[in-house]
């Protein structure tokens, strides 16, 4: 199974 | 003081629609050289941002940056009340509690005018760094669309794959499975028609149907839409205006 990811992981420092 | 008058009702109707159902609270940054927006839905997974260039308007002026928040709901439900070849003008003064929204039929001298009380809505603008993708692919926004809708019957998930001549899309559900295979064509004829692959990389990636639904709402403003894959960053989703554009990013599922 794969799991979604958020943009945190990409896009934010927060 | 903005003034921002669309020739047509129905840019503005097509670009709230094309992301209204993903996003509801949005500021739009207006400054002299257009409007700016960009919001993130609830679960931080998709991330819309819009740009509409100055050239996008019959007439454009804004004397001073002004940020306008509205919730996405309640702008749809003005903006149905204008007819889609009524010219509308967004009007809002430096330090605005409202926006005015006036609609004119100029063959029948119909004008309306409504006003949308404004929201203090905090959240971060975020700078998008260029990103690096492994894959840019252009193709027509109906045909994306349809093989994304057909796909979403069979799986909440779907997997996109490109190698050096194919794009794939895969589904695999409980009830079974589907994909649709697409190779790279130019149409002289009719240019919007093509297919066109740049391939650096190969990718195999899965994404989240419910979002991808979401982002293909967004075909009315193009005919084209321009895709670009990455096994490392968000994907980028994009439809062009005549100036400007609305993105969508997008995070990938991975394995757990």
């Amino acid at each position: 199974t794969k799991k979604q990811q958020t943009l945190s992981s990409f896009f934010f420092t927060a | 003081m903005l003034e921002a008058k669309f020739q047509e009702a129905s840019l503005f109707k097509r670009i709230i629609d094309g992301f209204k159902d993903c996003v509801q609270l949005v500021n739009f940054q207006c400054k002299e050289d257009g409007i700016i927006a960009q919001a993130v839905d609830d679960s931080r997974v998709l991330l819309v941002s819009l740009e509409i260039g100055v050239e996008a308007f019959q007439d454009y002026r804004c004397d001073h940056p002004v940020t306008l928040g509205m919730d996405l709901s309640s702008l749809s439900k003005i903006l149905r009340c204008g007819n889609n070849t009524d010219t509308l003008t967004l009007i809002a003064d430096d330090t605005p509690d409202a926006i005015i929204l006036l609609f004119e039929d100029t063959k029948k001298d119909r004008i309306s005018e409504y006003s949308l009380k404004l929201m203090d809505i905090d959240a971060d603008f975020l700078k998008i760094e260029d990103l690096q993708y492994d894959t840019t692919l252009m193709m027509p926004s109906a045909e994306f669309s349809k093989t994304v809708r057909d796909l979403s019957q069979l799986s909440d998930s779907l997997n996109i794959l490109v190698t050096k001549e194919t794009i794939k899309f895969v589904a695999t559900g409980d009830v079974g499975s589907g994909s649709v295979i697409l190779k790279p064509f130019i149409n002289m004829e009719n240019p919007d028609e093509s297919i066109k692959l740049d391939m650096d990389q190969p990718v195999d990636l899965t994404f989240g149907s419910k979002y991808l639904q979401d982002i293909v709402k967004g075909s009315a403003l193009s005919n084209k839409i321009g895709i670009r894959l990455s096994s490392e960053a968000p994907a980028l989703f994009q439809f062009d205006l005549s100036s400007g554009f609305l993105q969508f990013f997008l995070a990938p599922k991975f394995d757990d």
